[in-house]
């Protein structure tokens, strides 16, 4: 039974889209069977998967539009694991599901009959609180939050659980946090270490701060122009063994 | 006549917030009468100012829902300019606003009373192309586009282009681009060198690249904790320094 994790913050640029690759990577890489949506227009992930977005003709919006998923729209990453990929057209979305009925439920509805052939279905949030985020949240059994352990991103999140606790009331009872995912700690500055002391202290223990912090390095952003998971281009840093690390926590946890 | 700037890119993390309140505090110094507008729900401007953004009563929210600006909302900072603030209410503007009339011309309608008393009006937009950035398109004169030196941030850029060439077909002629602020370089690397030369070789001369570069250093992340701009919180950093002659070569452009 596939198990839907949405990879949610509105505040911009604390690594969600990195997030959900490199789990999604690593969670492959331990033998699951690993899907990957991008529903960010930005078209992130699709680009970390070594896609051009804007060269696709099937991507999540049209699955969105037509409430259904072509199966040519799942395609191929290098690391075994699938993908929904998306473009610019998303933008478009949120302005033409407004007034349809059930609004809020298309993706859930799109993702029903292909949920079981995975075990992990991991899904690239875009930083908004607006309605493609409400049908990420509703299609999803749980978020895993990221937070750049910066004083603006760590500001931003009471709003971001004001409405998962507004969709687990009205839309989606069973939806979760999974937990918090510390990124962009940096030795050498005292501020992120502060910052990741508040973290805990304002989280745990109603909130799982994961004990796997991802550290700043620029392979990130040289992975990203690479064209692949920071996993598989800079194997030692300690990002990427710390995303490792969370993959087998979090597999181990769905056991 | 007030000048109305728009400092947009829908992807996140790149130094919107901190470029709309250091050039904002940076043009009052130099004598400008200035006024910056939060746009955005994380409140991320409303907090660098010293506020506290799920206190204030009269935001950016109401005015946009009432189609006028109350005086009341008008407040002050501690650096001379005036900021009309935002909190997460305004996450509820995008699906009020979408079936009323004029939908894309709320903020312009806001401003027009009250555009003549400033310089500089300056607005921080979200991360997200949806219509509260249309709507800012729509009120400004031109926009500001920071872009962090990182390979996603370059390859985001294209979206937003098209949906500027969009707005000045369809809703503003007179929307010109201001140009590209490059941010969060750092000299310790050279992915971000790298970007940096494919900006300048991509973009120019047709959209202006402006000579000051935004170095990374963690004193922004410290500054926006202080809740001060960093051209006070750590003054001799070139980031500082960049802010201002930025603020220079704009108050200058303007005469
Ligand atoms: N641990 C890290 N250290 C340094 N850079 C990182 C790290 N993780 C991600 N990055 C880089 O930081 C930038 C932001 O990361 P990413 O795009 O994953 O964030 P995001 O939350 O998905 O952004 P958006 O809000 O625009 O969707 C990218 O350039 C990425 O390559
Ligand atoms: N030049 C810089 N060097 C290092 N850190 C910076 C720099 N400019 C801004 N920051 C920090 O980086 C983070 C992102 O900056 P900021 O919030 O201004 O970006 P934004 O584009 O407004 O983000 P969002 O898309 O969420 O609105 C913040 O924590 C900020 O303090
Ligand atoms: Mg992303
Ligand atoms: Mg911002």
């Amino acid at each position: 039974m596939g198990q839907v994790l949405v990879i949610a913050n509105q505040k911009g640029g604390v690594g969600k889209t990195t997030t959900t690759l490199n789990l999604g990577a690593a969670l492959s890489e331990l033998g699951a069977e690993v899907l990957l949506i991008d529903l960010d227009p930005q078209g992130g992930l699709t680009l970390c998967c070594g896609y051009e977005p804007d060269s696709l003709e099937n991507t999540i919006y049209n699955a969105l539009q037509k409430g259904e998923l072509a199966p040519e729209t799942l395609i191929k990453t290098k690391f075994r694991a699938d993908l929904i990929p998306a473009n610019v057209d998303l933008a478009l979305a949120e302005m033409e599901l407004i007034n349809s009925v059930a609004r809020e439920k298309r993706l859930a509805a799109i993702l029903e009959p292909i949920k079981d052939n995975y075990d992990f279905i991991l899904i690239d949030g875009q930083p908004s609180l607006g309605l493609l985020t409400l049908n990420s949240m509703t299609a999803a059994d749980s978020v895993l939050i990221p937070i750049a352990c910066e004083y603006l991103a760590l500001r931003g999140v009471d709003g971001l659980l004001k409405m998962i606790k507004k969709v687990q009331t009205q839309l989606n009872s069973s939806l979760e946090i999974k937990g918090i995912l510390a990124t962009m700690l940096d030795r050498r500055t005292k501020h992120t270490g502060q910052v990741l002391k508040q973290i805990k202290e304002k989280f745990e223990p109603q909130i799982k701060v994961y004990p796997q912090i991802i550290y700043r390095s620029i392979r990130f952003a040289e992975a990203a122009e690479a064209q692949k998971p920071v996993i598989y281009y800079a194997k030692k840093i300690p990002g990427a063994q710390a995303y490792r690390n969370l993959a087998r926590e979090i597999r181990h946890e769905d056991i």
